[in-house]
């Protein structure tokens, strides 16, 4: 997917 | 999702429901820095642009937008509102937090994971978010005594991050390709940045004494 593992934190 | 970001993320909310409630039911924001909530204003502004165009989960999404609500609302409360704006601290809170925004702009454009508008803007918040609370600390250690609800704010304020730093070592040993040194360099800065407040704080709960920070 695009958004990167780090991006699914908020 | 894991527990201990699950944690972090309640924990992270009811720092802001408490900020809120000693705001709605004391009509007073006595002891709050603006600065530091206008910093946390820009932080939630400036990680959340993907609100719209990365879908993760319903989840995610509402609590993008209660963070970007809630701080909007407690800064324009703070700054609007014919009675909470009385209250502001104005003298004490001197803090000059554009050098922080300055800063931690100047680094992201340094230091991030490919240079681009949304990641450099990421970087930016994510260390925007460590020293966000420094104006609140000094704020504290000016006002001396603390009310109830502002030490329970800071605090729960505070515990959010450890429990991300759980997480992101969860997260280490679980996930193969995850490696995410920025966050967690930077969220190791702003736990520190809270280890005197935790102090004073166990301190105060253990003697079940008044909150008082060294001048």
């Amino acid at each position: 997917t695009g958004t990167s593992a780090v991006k699914d934190e908020l | 999702m894991n527990i201990f970001r699950f944690l972090g993320d309640m924990t992270h909310l009811i720092s802001i429901l408490i900020l809120l409630l000693k705001i709605y039911a004391t009509k007073s924001c006595s002891g709050i820095s603006l600065k530091t909530q206008e910093l946390y204003a820009l932080v939630f502004l400036a990680r959340y642009l993907d609100l719209f165009t990365d879908f993760i989960s319903v989840y995610n999404s509402v609590m993008k937008v209660v963070f970007i609500a809630s701080s909007l609302a407690i800064v324009w409360c703070m700054r609007r509102h014919r009675v909470v704006r009385r209250s502001y601290d104005k003298e004490l809170d001197t803090f000059r937090h554009y050098f922080l925004v300055a800063a931690c702009l100047a680094l992201a454009l340094l230091v991030q994971e490919k240079f681009t508008f949304l990641e450099v803007l990421w970087a930016f918040s994510i260390y925007l978010e460590a020293v966000a609370i420094l104006p609140q600390l000094v704020l504290l250690q000016r006002s001396g005594n603390v009310d109830n609800l502002t030490g329970q704010y800071v605090f729960f304020l505070g515990a959010y991050r450890a429990f991300y730093i759980l997480n992101w070592i969860y997260r280490y040993f679980t996930e193969t390709h995850f490696s995410r040194w920025i966050s967690c360099v930077s969220g190791l800065v702003q736990t520190a940045l809270y280890a005197d407040f935790f102090y004073y704080y166990f301190i105060s709960w253990k003697n079940n004494s008044k909150l008082q920070l060294p001048a």
